[in-house]
């Protein structure tokens, strides 16, 4: 048990690693044990260290790096422990238009081993896309349902 | 590709009968507020088990079902189903297409069924175990939740990586 | 100090519902008091009821709607006791393209009162703009301003 | 416009002193992520006289000042000074343009005056009273705070309405 969960956590930290130097472009990024004898009481720990910047806290974080650390521990397991499918609902949301691109590279490979659902309104996460369903709200305020082609997504359905 | 589709009747704003199939690797939702994107998040975590109302943004059974509105009338259940493609049999049943069918009534009653079959929750539970899809924190990151792994305390951040393991 | 609160009470009470309405376009919300007798104590609840939909709890609510249902609670705040300035910090992240174009246009009323600062990721709020910083991150790690046009507002900058 | 301008050195990310005027009724702030936005409100709320860290993405005093990079050594002291227009004397104070400056050093030693003089921070929160703008909630609204209005407990929410009265 404790065996399985210090291997998971070491190929995780490994990860992790590298998904945040990818999404930041630079920097570097650590996982910790707080008490390797009992791994899984003592909990995780984050440290990260942006690009040109000190160590500092996490609580530090502006609202897109934040969005964007997390997104690296979510790759990270998925990346070691991939499930069939991944829904995400606007991650994105914080993000600017150069951490957009480098989420999306980053997701592009991680497509391989799971499918994902973005739910975005974010242009360039839409056009990552293989396949696009545009939700509005009917006359009859019932959820409709259309298939769109990229060029067919303008500002009703995005940003 | 595993996950195959998924159909929504009387869910949240699905009042119609709604068919979604998932053929690619990355697949975009895209809409205006309060349009049902979402929602769709929310019935796929609800197909999968989900007992929380709060991560269901709901306080009980009944809002799951579609409430109706000034002109439509509101529904009596809510169904949705979760589609599987098994041919290469990473689901141990024999069946190359596996439908997982979560249903709820006015009264608070569920239903469960396995390609239209009504089995226990135990038996459904079982199944989906095997998908890899229940218990996984990180299956769905929800609206507003992106830095949970950050803000939640380092004991709760092993659980990630028990499921993981 | 009651009396002083339920005056205030019943103003930001009125014109919450005519906020509401005009940021949804549509739709209705009012405040209720829980406890008429000991208004402070007792707290204040929200109601909400959208364009075409039936009044359901405020956590059905959408992302987007959640955002717009408490700008116009805070916009009510404004225009009953104006504060000279007022910071809002990505308060349009989850709104999309109409629910800005509405927000913006209140608070276009609202800046004849009270001065604004908007952070923002998003083009039509800063189209709204009198004046435009751009912060970046300088190649010594430090913060640096410099004043913008909005024809000079481009991916660098703004989503 | 009451609100004429904010000055900020060492305070944060803004290790250069850096000078923002604010003429109009309307101003926008833009920029990638980590530039320093949030980092502008931070200095307002702090120079607003906030005393709590977690309001501003800090533990300690020392989180305010510019803590130094691979290319800059880091600052000794934070400064921000806000700077109101006073020609209508909406201000009781005998000045037509009124400074509010607060700084703190590594020893966690907090400045305030008022005009470049030093006064006590009695006297600096007494004239911030006046101002309407301590002790309002809803001047400053951060980062992902947006809907705090509605999450926050029906007697909390009383209180903003108090701070309104
Ligand atoms: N049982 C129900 N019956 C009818 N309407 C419902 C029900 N449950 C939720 N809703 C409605 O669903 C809407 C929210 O939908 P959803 O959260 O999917 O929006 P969204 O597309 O994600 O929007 P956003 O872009 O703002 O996040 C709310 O307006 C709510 O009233
Ligand atoms: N005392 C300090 N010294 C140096 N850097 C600091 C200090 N305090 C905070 N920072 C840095 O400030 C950055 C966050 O800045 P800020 O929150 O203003 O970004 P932002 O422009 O609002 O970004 P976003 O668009 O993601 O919200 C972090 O990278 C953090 O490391
Ligand atoms: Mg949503
Ligand atoms: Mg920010």
């Amino acid at each position: 048990m404790k065996k399985d969960f210090l291997e998971t956590y070491k190929a995780v930290s490994t990860e992790f690693s590298r998904m945040f130097t990818r999404l930041f472009n630079g920097g570097s990024a650590r996982l910790m044990l707080n008490d390797e004898d009992s791994p899984i009481d003592g909990g995780i720990e984050i440290e990260a260290r942006l690009p040109g910047k000190r160590e500092q806290g996490l609580v530090l974080l502006s609202g897109g790096e934040r969005s964007l650390t997390a997104v690296a521990l979510v790759f990270a397991l998925l990346k070691v422990s991939p499930t069939p499918f991944c829904v995400l609902d606007e991650v994105d949301a914080m993000l600017d238009e150069s951490n957009v691109g480098r989420f999306i590279e980053l997701l592009k490979d991680l497509s391989s081993e799971t499918q994902f659902v973005l739910i975005t309104h974010n242009r360039n996460t839409v056009s990552a896309a293989d396949v696009i369903y545009g939700v509005t709200m009917g006359k009859d305020s019932a959820s409709q349902v259309i298939s769109l082609r990229l060029d067919e997504v303008d500002e009703d359905f995005i940003n | 590709t595993k996950f195959a589709g998924l159909d929504l009747q009387g869910y949240k704003t699905f009042a119609k009968e709604t068919n979604l199939v998932f053929p690619a690797q990355i697949t975009a939702i895209v809409g205006p507020n309060g349009s049902g994107k979402s929602n769709v998040a929310d019935a796929i975590r609800w197909v999968l088990g989900e007992q929380s109302y709060s991560l269901l943004r709901a306080k009980k059974t009944e809002d799951m079902i579609y409430s109706g509105s000034d002109s439509r009338a509101r529904a009596g259940m809510a169904a949705v189903s979760i589609k599987f493609n098994n041919v290469s049999k990473w689901l141990p049943i024999d069946y190359s297409e596996v439908v997982l069918t979560r249903r709820a009534y006015r009264d608070g009653k569920n239903e469960y069924l396995i390609n239209n079959q009504r089995v226990r929750l135990k038996d459904f539970s079982e199944l989906l175990g095997r998908t890899g899809l229940s218990d996984r924190t990180y299956t769905i990151i929800g609206q507003g939740l992106v830095d949970t792994a950050l803000s939640i305390r380092p004991d709760e951040r092993s659980k990630l990586f028990e499921e993981a393991a």
